[in-house]
């Protein structure tokens, strides 16, 4: 069976509420080692790589892998009953037909449970192969969120490009440009503030600023976001989950004319 | 507007 307990159950709820815009239907893998999800949304322009460590759980019993298939929206409307302080427990039978959610609140007493029906879902992984980046970028989420919703106004493409003039975002469209450029500061006394970039050469690619925005559901994951790119490549925007694991989002890009 | 490259053309299935 498999068995876990995350005394911080706001976690959890994050996480779905970070990819369910994106993939609706996903399979939530249970190993020994973490609960993992990699699912591509319908378009396959995007893809959400997400990993919790079993040393994030109080507790974490698995006794083999098991792949859990639920309907995201209707994960995030159970856990719109779960109290912000709630510990979280996922139980599911080897037979994985169902999961259990338990919801318990120390202060009050009160345990909400929750049965949902499991789906079968056969979802196409992806090979996604270690790559050594030339650009990678690490900014204030809540910086990232901000520059994304303000340059959708201009156009829904953003050129993003890295240079050792710093990392610049930019939005063409009817009204006009937009351009944001972001040098690198180290210099802020808040860690949570600073901007590094690490290019090796510079990189400029474009990409949909409607993927762009449904990645920043992740923002209340992670103080910081971390941006890879490479020539020719889909970006990787990744929040880590503290220690314990991270959210990553594939981007395909635009092609030049 | 540019037009949007899929993700199979990177990564092949497993």
């Amino acid at each position: 069976m498999f068995e876990a307990r995350l005394a911080n159950g706001n976690i959890f709820k994050m996480i779905v509420e970070s990819i369910r815009e994106l993939v609706v239907d996903v399979n939530i893998d249970c190993s020994t080692e973490e609960l993992s999800i990699q699912c591509m949304d319908s378009a396959h322009v995007a893809l959400v790589s997400m990993s919790l460590s079993q040393s994030a759980f109080d507790h974490f019993r698995c006794d083999r892998s098991l792949s859990l298939g639920l309907n995201l929206p209707n994960v995030s409307k159970i856990f719109k009953m779960m109290g912000r302080d709630d510990t979280m427990v996922l139980k599911a039978e080897d037979s994985a037909d169902k999961l259990m959610l338990m919801f318990e609140n120390d202060k009050s007493g009160t345990i909400a449970d929750f049965e949902l029906k499991l789906m079968a879902i056969e979802a196409e992984q992806l090979g996604v192969p270690d790559t050594a980046y030339k650009c990678s970028i690490s900014m204030p989420s809540s910086e990232f969120q901000r520059i994304v919703r303000d340059l959708q106004v201009m156009g829904d493409t953003c050129k993003i490009s890295c240079t050792k003039e710093g990392l610049k975002f930019s939005a063409t469209g009817q009204i006009g440009t937009g351009n944001i450029l972001m040098r690198q500061n180290v210099a802020s006394e808040k860690e949570e503030d600073h901007v590094t970039i690490d290019m090796e050469e510079p990189v400029e690619l474009n990409f949909a600023l409607r993927y762009l925005n449904f990645f920043t559901k992740a923002t209340p994951l992670s103080p910081t976001v971390i941006l890879k790119m490479s020539p020719g490549l889909p970006i990787v925007i990744e929040y880590p989950i503290e220690q314990l694991g991270h959210v990553k989002y594939y981007l395909a890009p635009k092609m030049e004319e | 507007d540019l037009p949007q490259s899929c993700l199979l053309a990177y990564y092949e299935s497993r």
